[in-house]
C-alpha cells in the first residue's frame, strides 16, 4: 500500500489568531512575524490562502499560554496594517497525522477527513506537508477525533 | 542559536487549485479529497483558513502535469458543493525551507518572509509545520527567491 501513518497527535494547548483582510502585498507577512519573533513568541502553524480583491486572511497558532501576548502584538500590527479585524480563539485543538510517503499516496488525507466527517467534526483549518496533515478543530472534539483517527489507522 | 535551516527547495512544477466559498461544514474536505484520491491524484499541500459567514476557501497544489485532471474533478465537485468558483493556476512555484527546531525559534519563518519582501516577492499562500515553511509565489520569481533565501541561511 505504501503510505504509512506512523502517529496521530493531539495538541489541546493551542490558540489561533487571525488577521482578517490584510493587504496581499510584499512585506506584510514579514512585518507580522518579525514582530512576533522579536518578542519571542513561538508560532506553530501559519496558514494563508489565496487573496481576493488584493486582500487575504492570515492565521497562525501559538501555545495557549502565549495567546494574550501574541494577541496584544497582533492587534497593534492589525491597526498598523488596517486589517479588518484581528481575533483570537483558544477553544481549538490541533490534530495531526504524521506519515511517510504520504505525498505519493493520495487518499491518506482524505481518510483522515472522512473520519472527522463521520464523527460530525468540522475542520476549521488545514495545513499539510509531505509528511503530515494538521487540522484545527473545536477543542471539545479533540479526544473524539484522536480516538477515531487512531482506530482508523492503527486498528 | 538553535534553529537550523538545513535546506531550501524550489518546486517549479506545481499548480494550484482553489475552491472559493465552499460550505464550512463536516464532510466537505472529505468529499473533495476523497474524489481526488479515488482518481489517484497526488495532492501536495492543502491550505484552508478560517471561515467567514459559514464558508471558506480550500486550496491545494498538485504536480503541474496533474492539473488538468485535478481541475476536471474539482470543477465537478465545485458544482455539487455549489462553490462560488473553482480556479486553477500553474503560474506558481513553491519555495520551502526545511529545518530542525524551528517551532521553538520564532523568527525563522519571519526571516524567510523578510527575504522575500526585500526582493519584492509577494507571498500568495503559506503552509507550515514544525520543520518546514512553504510559500507559494509567482513562478517567475522562484529562482530569485531560491537564491536570496539560500544566501540568507547559508552564506
Ligand atoms: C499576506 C502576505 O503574505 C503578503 N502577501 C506578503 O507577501 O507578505
Ligand atoms: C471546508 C471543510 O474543511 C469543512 N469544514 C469540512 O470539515 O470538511
Amino acid at each position: 500500500e505504501g503510505a504509512v501513518v506512523t502517529s496521530v497527535t493531539l495538541d489541546e494547548h493551542q490558540a489561533k489568531i487571525t488577521f482578517f483582510n490584510v493587504p496581499d502585498k510584499p512585506g506584510i507577512a514579514a512585518q507580522i512575524f518579525g514582530e512576533l519573533g522579536k518578542e519571542n513568541i513561538n508560532v506553530d502553524i501559519i496558514v494563508q490562502n489565496v487573496s481576493k480583491q488584493d486582500h487575504t486572511d492570515l492565521s497562525f497558532t501559538v501555545a495557549s499560554s502565549d495567546m494574550e501576548h501574541a494577541l496584544e502584538i497582533s492587534k497593534r500590527q492589525g491597526e498598523e496594517l488596517k486589517a479588518a479585524n484581528v481575533i483570537c480563539d483558544d477553544n481549538i485543538c490541533k490534530i495531526t497525522i504524521i506519515g511517510l510517503g504520504m505525498a505519493n499516496h493520495p487518499g491518506v488525507a482524505a481518510r483522515m477527513f472522512k473520519v472527522l466527517a463521520e464523527e460530525g467534526i468540522n475542520i476549521e483549518m488545514i495545513s499539510t506537508s509531505e509528511i503530515r496533515v494538521s487540522c484545527v478543530i473545536r477543542k471539545n472534539q479533540g479526544k473524539k477525533a484522536l480516538k477515531s483517527i487512531h482506530n482508523e489507522f492503527f486498528k
